[in-house]
């Protein structure tokens, strides 16, 4: 029922009562940093025309606005010198760890989600959404492909005069290696460890899609809804977030550039190998 | 050769936008799944060829060591750091300047040395595997915790290793080692048959 806190040397971050993340403080500097999940129910078109299509493979159209899935997270809080960690629980089908190691400036997020429900007959698109105070202006900024960041303006078109009869999904990018936005003050990037859609569909929030389960073809491939199992329940997906925030300030190196040596570790990670070394002892071994 | 033109051929199937963007039947993604796990299972003999070339335990023969890989990592599942109580980990760095990554590695608790090339104990943690991947029903995993040390100093496009062992803290510890897992009874053989599907699968 108290706020909970987990850091370390450079950072900290607290968890509100309801065990939601709140903030984050660095420097001695307390910023809003909030994160949840929420999902969209997959829009039932009848296929007959672009305009109606299903939710699915090829397209993603969701049936109204947002769903929260909690308003109460349950926590284990784990601390210890290499790393501290807390152990969100948001429902019987949504975890997460959130953990800042000893050594790194940066947060991890282990999120766990599935089998998604669908008793309902209502196909589901889970996302992870943080929200800071940041000014972004409608401004954020999506990688291509793991290298240049590309500038998004929501409800709009470089190129064209756009008008988006999909409020959420027109302004949906892919998001293969990094999502960010930035005001004078803040910046806020969440590197992700698979191509995903992602947005900002408010100033200071960032949001990417970890999961879904369709239940209707979208007419638009085979004939098949997007509704993946494993040993006959809807697939579990696990995967990791890795948020870097801080003061935007001219410092060498920039934000940007930590980023980017973190998205090269953590996107080609060192391979791990294992030995049994049986009754070899270690000064044999060294 | 002929392992890395299984991992070639799976690797040029998977041009296919179906492969990378997953539009595909859902059987054709199971087969793209089973090709590529295959493949690169196959190409851990070349992995396993190449480290012991350039670990220096090659010019003592008893010592060729298999570099074994763990491919549920993600899930915190892998056999051998679950049932050995001395292994070694080896992390080859693949990028061109040094690195460091913190270690994760599925245990059945107690607790355990880590010490690098030079005799250095690094210090480490074991932290429990969060409840909701425990009830996962498919992970078939003995694992409750897991090792956490940081492997710094990773010289680039190479390799360091550590030597981790299970600390018998005590005779009680010896005298409650975790019994070997008993052959399973008539009720377990459903586990079991699970298991080895599972493995296939």
């Amino acid at each position: 029922s108290q706020e909970v806190t987990i850091g370390n040397k450079y950072l900290n971050v607290s968890f509100d009562s309801n065990g939601f993340l709140s903030t984050i403080t660095i420097d001695g500097v307390t910023n809003r940093l909030r994160q949840t999940f929420v999902y969209y129910e997959g829009a039932l078109g009848n296929n007959e025309e672009f305009r109606n299509r299903s939710s699915g493979a090829y397209i993603f159209r969701p049936n109204g606005t947002e769903k929260t899935v909690t308003e109460n997270v349950q926590l284990k809080v784990v601390k210890g010198g290499t790393v501290q960690e807390v152990h969100q629980v948001f429902s019987e089908w949504i975890s997460q760890v959130v953990r800042v190691y000893a050594d790194e400036s940066h947060v991890e997020f282990e999120w766990m989600v599935g089998p998604i429900p669908v008793e309902d007959g209502v196909g589901k698109e889970i996302v992870s959404r943080f929200y800071t105070a940041a000014q972004s202006s409608g401004v954020f900024w999506t990688d291509a492909n793991g290298r240049e960041m590309m500038r998004r303006v929501r409800n709009h078109r470089d190129t064209w005069n756009v008008d988006l009869e999909e409020k959420i999904s027109g302004n949906y990018y892919p998001v293969t290696a990094k999502i960010a936005l930035e005001d004078e003050n803040l910046r806020l990037a969440v590197l992700n460890d698979r191509a995903q859609g992602g947005s900002s569909l408010e100033d200071g929030s960032l949001e990417l899609m970890v999961h879904r389960r369709l239940l209707h073809d979208d007419a638009f491939g085979v004939e098949e809804a997007l509704n993946e199992k494993a040993f006959g329940q809807g697939l579990v997906a696990r995967g990791k977030h890795w948020v870097v925030f801080g003061a935007k300030k001219p410092t060498s190196p920039t934000p940007e550039a930590r980023e980017r040596f973190l998205q090269n570790r953590v996107l080609l990670p060192n391979w791990l190998f294992f030995s049994d070394v049986g009754e070899v002892k270690y000064e044999d071994w060294q | 050769e002929p392992h890395l033109n299984m991992l070639r051929e799976a690797m040029g199937v998977m041009q296919h936008h179906d492969a990378i963007t997953g539009t595909e039947k859902q059987h054709v993604a199971n087969d793209y799944a089973r090709m590529l796990n295959r493949a690169v299972r196959a190409c851990g003999a070349n992995t396993k060829a190449a480290l012991n070339q350039i670990h220096p335990t090659t010019d003592i023969p008893q010592y060729t060591f298999a570099f074994e890989s763990c491919h549920l990592l993600n899930v915190s599942k892998c056999e051998l750091t679950e049932t050995k109580d001395s292994f070694t980990v080896t992390l080859y760095n693949p990028l061109a300047h040094a690195g460091h990554e913190y270690v994760r590695l599925p245990v059945t608790g107690g607790r355990y040395i880590v010490r690098d090339y030079r005799n250095v104990e690094v210090s480490s943690q074991i932290v429990p595997i969060p409840q909701s991947v425990l009830n996962l029903s498919y992970r078939f995993s003995n694992a409750t915790s897991e090792l956490v040390f940081l492997a710094n100093e990773l010289p680039p496009l190479g390799f360091k290793s550590y030597f981790v062992t299970r600390a018998i803290d005590s005779l009680d510890d010896f005298l409650h080692e975790a019994p070997a897992p008993a052959s399973p009874p008539a009720a377990d053989q459903t586990l079991a048959k699970q298991q080895e599907t599972a493995q296939w699968h």
